[in-house]
């Protein structure tokens, strides 16, 4: 583990006096590294490294007895506020339904989360509306609707000949009629470099003004998290971002990339392909900061 | 890169600043530096264009030649694919169907999904689509008697080729694991040789948790081949190298779309242009 390696950097520091760039060197090395391997962005990284450097030469590290214990607790320090505060939740609308939009890239868990969302907000007694605004995905309709009966949520759908926008504007009017105060507009997965459907997603927000856009990203995504978080964050605004498939090994370093990139909140982790309300659970920064550094 | 510069470690610098951005993975790119450095000082290089050919042959080195997909004289020619969740393995199995059946084989396809809602659904869509025939299974069936059930179909319907979908799981899980292992042991008692073709399935945005995943499916069952899919994306998919270093599978195939014709030949040549695009 880092820790590990990182006692062996420190080992070289005691009784060497003053800190210099040359003797801090092999432990920004191991931090590099770690990092690196845990799919931090490249730039990321070397800002965080760069930060970490220049506060273990200054004079808060200067003169003390204990500079490895110094190093350790200032990178600890850095990564606590890269990666936020704890959990935010997802905000209520202060009137009429709440709505939740879920966008993201193809594969990342946008379905499921939808699920796992609904499932949420009844054990907290609000009246969920799924809406089955992927019509390009074969069966993606099929999909949310036997999920929303494993939930009990009863799901909106237009079929695949209307268009996304309109589904979602239908959607709203639909929980008005029928008293559903929250609605969870599950979007298809799409890039970050189309055009077309990145636009899709800006009309939506411009028709429905949704209350919360959630980006679903999975947790094992690489260097490209950064471009993918920084165009969706540039054209739409996010306000949140889940991880998904945090059940599997996957260090998550995405999850530094895209804190950094849009300062965003990660509000939840999504930990199994269940659904069920132990598979989606607030984000905890100490923990991923830890899973991060191995 | 291309253009004329001196060969300096800034250049040095530049270039494992666009592996690692690539997901080629620390140790591949050490690997990679010092293999290119070995040449530089060896060969005498002093410019960029230089070192970019030598770079390129250096990864080229590493990847191996291309292997092409080949449908041989099976009856059927059994094609496992597996993966974790959403990769891309039942859209890419929709466009191999549509290419055997371009290439004038009879394809069957097993849907061995029998867990995620709608899986079968979705699969059953793309058979339509791709002129394939699909192979369900009852309410609530093991995945392993549908393949059972799919090869004696593929053989009794004399099909050439059988291509059996799996549902996704993470490596993590040992007991969706050991089903894979099973559903290959099933293949090779219905089937002598089956799975001919073992597919891993890995997704283009992946990082080097694509590693750890490849090395752990491989151990379940031997894999054959990989594709990488959603290229059509930003990400560069360089974790290829090292999973072809790790399990000895050549990339055979990519996604770079969502449509039935979206797929591509691996070509090395092109992936290294692309990774210095
Ligand atoms: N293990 C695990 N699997 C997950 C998790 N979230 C989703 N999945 C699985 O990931 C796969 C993709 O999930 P979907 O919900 O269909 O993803 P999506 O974003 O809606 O996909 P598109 O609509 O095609 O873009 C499915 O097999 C899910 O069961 C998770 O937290 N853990
Ligand atoms: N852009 C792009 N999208 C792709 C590509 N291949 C698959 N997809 C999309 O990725 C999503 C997931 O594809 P699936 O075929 O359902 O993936 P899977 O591995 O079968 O998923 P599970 O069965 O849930 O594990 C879908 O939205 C596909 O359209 C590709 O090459 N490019
Ligand atoms: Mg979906
Ligand atoms: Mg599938």
């Amino acid at each position: 583990s880092l820790s590990d390696r990182l006692q062996s950097t420190f080992k070289r520091l005691k009784g060497q006096g003053k800190l210099t760039e040359n003797n801090i060197s092999d432990t920004l090395r191991e931090v590099r590294r770690a990092f690196l391997e845990a799919d931090v962005n490249y730039k990321v990284t070397r800002e965080f490294i760069e930060r970490i450097k220049v506060r273990a030469l200054g004079q808060e590290v200067l003169g003390s007895l204990t500079p490895e214990l110094q190093i350790a607790r200032i990178i600890g320090e850095e990564l606590t506020q890269l990666m936020g505060e704890k959990a935010e939740k997802i905000r209520i609308a202060p009137s009429g339904p709440t709505v939740v939009m879920l966008a993201g890239l193809q594969g990342a868990g946008k379905t499921t989360v939808a699920a796992k969302l609904a499932l949420r907000f009844r054990k907290e007694g609000r009246k969920p509306l799924l809406v089955a605004a992927d019509v390009y995905r074969p069966a993606a309709i099929k999909q949310l609707q036997i999920l929303g009966e494993q939930t009990e949520t009863p799901v909106f759908s237009m079929g695949t000949e209307v268009s996304p926008v309109d589904i979602a504007a239908a959607s709203v009017k639909e929980a008005l009629a029928h008293g559903h105060n929250c609605v969870i507009i599950d979007t298809a997965g799409r890039l970050h470099v189309d055009e077309t459907l990145m636009d899709e997603l800006r009309q939506i927000k411009e028709r429905v003004e949704p209350t919360e856009i959630l980006l679903i990203v999975d947790a094992m995504t690489g260097q490209d998290a950064v471009n993918v978080a920084e165009n969706f964050n540039t054209d739409l605004e996010i306000d949140g971002v889940i991880l998904t498939k945090m059940d599997g090994d996957a260090r998550g370093g995405a999850a530094l990339s895209i804190r950094h990139v849009t300062q965003k909140p990660i509000k939840f982790i999504s930990v199994g392909e269940k659904i069920e309300a132990a598979a989606l659970e607030e984000f905890h920064p100490e923990r991923m900061s830890s899973r991060i550094l191995g | 890169l291309r253009v004329g510069r001196r060969i300096d470690e800034d250049l040095m610098e530049e270039i494992e600043e666009i592996l690692i951005q690539s997901d080629v993975g620390v140790d591949t790119t050490l690997t990679l530096m010092d293999n290119v450095r070995e040449r530089v000082k060896s060969e005498g290089l002093s410019d960029s264009s230089e070192l970019a050919s030598v770079l390129k042959s250096e990864i080229l080195n590493l990847l191996g030649v291309d292997v092409p997909l080949q449908i041989k004289d099976e009856k059927p020619y059994t094609i496992l694919v597996l993966g974790v969740n959403g990769a891309g393995k039942t859209t890419t199995i929709g466009k191999l169907a549509s290419r055997f059946i371009a290439d004038g084989h009879r394809v069957l396809v097993a849907a061995g999904d029998t867990f995620r809602a709608a899986a079968e659904d979705q699969l059953s869509i793309w058979c339509e689509r791709a002129g394939a025939e699909l192979i369900r299974g009852g309410e609530n069936a093991e995945p392993a008697s549908v393949v059972f059930d799919a090869i004696h179909a593929a053989k009794h319907r004399d099909a050439d080729v059988l291509i059996v979908d799996t549902a996704g799981r993470l490596h993590t899980k040992k007991p969706l694991m050991d089903e894979l292992s099973k559903i290959g042991r099933v293949m090779g008692r219905a089937h002598t040789g089956a799975p001919h073709e073992v597919l891993l399935v890995v997704d283009g945005t992946v990082g080097q948790n694509a590693l750890m995943q490849a090395k752990i499916f491989n151990e379940a069952v031997p894999i054959t081949g990989v594709v990488v899919t959603k290229l059509d994306g930003t990400a560069k998919g360089g974790i290829v190298i090292a999973v072809n270093a790790e399990i000895g599978a050549p990339v055979k195939l990519i996604g770079i779309g969502e449509k039935l014709d979206d797929l591509r030949d691996f070509a090395g040549a092109d992936f290294v242009e692309a990774l210095f695009a």
